[in-house]
């Protein structure tokens, strides 16, 4: 299962719909400072299923909702979509026949979040285990969070077991 | 699933004192299962140690030191079992230009060996040349943030504006 | 005691709003004792947003956007009450290469302002460019650190060895 | 009171004797990855008293002693001096008399720290007193260690009160 595209609207900064393609190999995010570059990364883990609005440098969940700009409105619900390209069938079981899995997750002010796999509205928990069984997922060590490169030599030895889970 | 951890253990142990060894040219690393007698409950410790030191503490390590460290874990465990997607936000910050190098060569060297597709996220000139494509994230309207396909021409423009 | 925390707090708050708008071209900050209301048991607020953008939490703040305001609100302290040293230890890592031009123009500007002896260590050729003088710790012997004075033309070739 | 020069023996990664001379103005440390940069920060931060091993990244205050190099055994002691000029004399009342203020720390392997000021003996106390009445001191804002210049935004109002401590 490979992760082919991230879509965002009204998440943080990305107020407007972005789409952004995911391919194969190395590609580089650049920008001036508070552009927007992390926020990226906390729409991927937001959309994995991520519950800890302190992880997203936010007080509540409700923080990854466009708060408003100069010339901008607050929005009222935030929503980030992945396609995962399934074409070789290693997906979860329920969606062996999909091609292609969408999964997304949309949040209104005040009302919480609401998950979708291909369209059908799903539990939190259903999209993390999709993801933890694609060995990856909000938390996973493979997203390096700005300034947490060290984290991983500083932590205790009983915080660093999960690396090795994720591998089992 | 004992078994099971004890050998993906050994395998990630083999990869990460590859990697510290390629990425340092020289010293050595291990790591060790800790705390307990039975794997399924012990922690894991890492001791590295850069060529022509002696590290008894693994805090001592410089800032750079450990950002390279924590890569090589990071990548030994891609090539264990890789994860669909790796997203590095600005990994390169604390690196000298020598160590950027290095850093981008174990990306290249990575992309050949995994599946892996990896984000990098970065402010260093070098590492966006390394990269095989650029997105700009930029904000022409305050507040409000778009993104863009660039090359790498334009994305020195960019990195100076 | 009161009387001179609340001059004290009033003279850093007016730097600290000055410095902000300098280096952010524009923006709002403040500084608010909050807590308490004997300002000798309160804690100190920091409320600042970037121009253009409505800031809800500081911690929303970019990694380059909260090195910025902290370099503001240390500068602040010196200008109210210079202390006789500042080091910076890579306070410049997560900065765009604009951002490094204002924090440098902002260092010059302290300079002439306090009599506070500054130390930057930095791996930016901007920065170093901006310097009055340079050091280089080398390791000519694994292990073993040195102090060497550079110019520099020097301190290129030694940031690229 | 300014502070003119630092010097090095047998601390962390300084096992040679090393002369640092602080200048007005702004200073640049430049260098590769590991070669002992901050170590100089770390010396600065202890002569004035720092008591925490940990904030100097080791586990015990032992830890500051050079442990021994590819080509050089281990030190047993370690010591760092900093040169004072008091010519304006703005020092503390003891050494009015004195241009120039020495303040040294010395650490032997498992016997623990001595403090001179100008070879007289003294207590950390005193130490950290005479670098406090000066706005500076092993914990002052001033000092950024690598990594922690966010640490002022998101720390917690009350420890932030120091900065206005300092100043007041
Ligand atoms: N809910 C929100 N609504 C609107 N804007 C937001 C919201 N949350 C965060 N932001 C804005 O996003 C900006 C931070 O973006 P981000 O951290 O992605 O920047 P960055 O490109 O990573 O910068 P740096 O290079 O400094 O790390 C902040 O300036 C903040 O104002
Ligand atoms: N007690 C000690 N004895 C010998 N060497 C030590 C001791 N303590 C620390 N070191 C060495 O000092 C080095 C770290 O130095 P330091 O953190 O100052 O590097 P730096 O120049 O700041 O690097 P960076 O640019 O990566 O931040 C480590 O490699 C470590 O081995
Ligand atoms: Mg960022
Ligand atoms: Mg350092």
């Amino acid at each position: 299962m490979q992760i082919n595209r991230l879509r965002l609207s009204g998440f943080k900064s990305f107020v407007d719909p972005v789409d952004f393609p995911i391919a194969p190999g190395l590609t580089g995010v650049i920008g001036p400072n508070g552009c927007g570059k992390s926020n990226l990364l906390e729409a991927l883990r937001w959309v994995m299923g991520a519950t800890s609005a302190k992880a997203l440098r936010g007080e509540g969940m409700d923080d990854v909702i466009f708060a408003g700009a100069a010339g901008r409105p607050p929005r009222t619900h935030a929503e980030v979509t992945i396609d995962l390209d399934n074409t070789n069938r290693d997906g979860p079981a329920a969606f062996a026949a999909a091609p292609l899995i969408q999964v997304s997750r949309r949040i209104v002010r005040g009302q919480g979040s609401t998950f979708r796999i291909n369209g059908a509205e799903t539990r939190a928990r259903d999209v993390q285990l999709l993801f933890a069984d694609a060995s990856t997922g909000a938390n996973s060590p493979a997203l390096v969070r700005q300034g947490q490169i060290s984290e991983l030599i500083a932590a205790k030895p009983q915080n660093r077991r999960r690396i090795l889970e994720e591998a089992a | 699933g004992r078994e099971r951890l004890i050998a993906a253990f050994q395998v990630i142990d083999g990869h990460f004192r590859d990697l510290f060894t390629t990425l340092f040219q020289g010293g050595e690393a291990q790591l060790r299962l800790v705390e307990s007698a039975d794997p399924l409950e012990s922690g894991l410790e890492i001791y590295a140690c850069p060529p022509g030191k002696r590290l008894t503490v693994m805090s001592l390590m410089s800032g750079g030191e450990q950002a390279l460290t924590a890569t090589a874990l990071i990548f030994a465990v891609f090539l264990a079992h890789p994860a669909p997607i790796c997203v590095l936000d600005e990994v390169d910050a604390p690196l000298d230009d020598a160590n950027v190098e290095r850093f981008c060569n174990l990306l290249d060297a990575m992309r050949a060996r995994a599946a892996t597709r990896f984000l990098a996220i970065t402010h260093n000139p070098l590492t966006m040349s390394r990269m095989d494509r650029l997105f700009g994230v930029t904000m022409r309207e305050k507040g409000v943030s778009q993104l863009v396909s660039v090359d790498l021409g334009e994305a020195r423009a960019l990195a100076a504006s």
